[in-house]
């Protein structure tokens, strides 16, 4: 589902694996947009890192040789110091299969952006599947898409050629499913233009939790985090600037 | 119209 989420955006990364888990980082050919990942170790049933270690992985072919897995197989991830190759296998439940996949590995020069610690203006938690649904929607109208975080509700609006519109979401706490509230914390009202073909993008990580998280400071890139109960997929992106 | 930003713009590598 990791793989599913990010291989649109980056194709050949990464994976950092050390003592906490397996981490990423990557931005798009673009420089707009940064993945960060983190597996963290308790995610894992038996993990296992003797030296840190980066497998450089192309996300195609991890894909590729990920659609062979069952959904409830138990999957193991295997490489060697300086490894050419990383392992997969595949094995079901019942132990009477094993499907075993090396993927070859490349190394990848890859730049690492320090991401300073920021205390943003709006951090606005809502659910998932409503932000993939508003993105959609209002990619339909225009390419940009407004931000804007007041104590009345955040707000997302858009004008194209056929026309414009804006959906605003009210704080709201649902007690009996937490997971379906609506939560704006406000430290100042921020204003911030996006584009719209990589916040739909960012939504391919929906399947991983149920909530999300938007960081948003006036004139900095946008954070979106989808937490999972081991580790977190967080996206970066840069804004648009002087409308 | 607006210009698109860059990530390099606000992060640094390290």
């Amino acid at each position: 589902q990791v793989v599913d989420a990010i291989k649109d955006l980056v194709q050949d990364c990464n994976f950092d694996c050390n003592d906490s888990g397996i981490a990423l980082q990557a931005m798009d050919n673009s420089h707009v947009a940064l993945v960060a990942m983190h597996l963290k170790t308790e995610g894992f049933s038996q993990y296992r890192c003797d030296r840190n270690i980066a497998l450089g992985v192309n996300l195609a072919s991890l894909q590729k040789v990920l659609r062979a897995a069952q959904n409830e197989d138990l999957l193991t991830l295997k490489a060697e110091d300086a490894p050419d190759v990383l392992s997969l296998v595949f094995e079901n439940s019942e132990n009477d299969r094993i499907s075993e996949y090396d993927i070859k590995l490349m190394d990848i020069d890859q730049e690492h952006l320090g991401i300073p610690d920021t205390e943003y203006g709006a951090t606005v938690t809502l659910p998932s599947a409503e932000f993939q649904r508003i993105c959609r929607d209002l990619m339909l109208i225009s390419e940009s898409v407004g931000i804007e975080a007041t104590k009345e509700g955040i707000k997302f609006s858009c004008a194209g050629d056929i026309g414009s519109g804006a959906v605003t979401l009210r704080q709201n706490a649902n007690v009996d499913k937490p997971e379906l509230s609506t939560t704006i914390e406000l430290q100042e009202p921020v204003a911030l233009t996006f584009s719209l073909k990589y916040l739909v993008n960012f939504c391919k990580a929906t399947g991983l939790s149920s909530t999300v998280t938007l960081s948003l400071s006036n004139e900095v890139p946008l954070l979106i985090e989808y937490k999972m109960e081991h580790g977190f997929v967080r996206f970066y992106l840069a804004p648009k600037i002087g409308d | 119209t607006s210009t698109q930003a860059r990530l390099n713009d606000f992060f640094k590598p390290i």
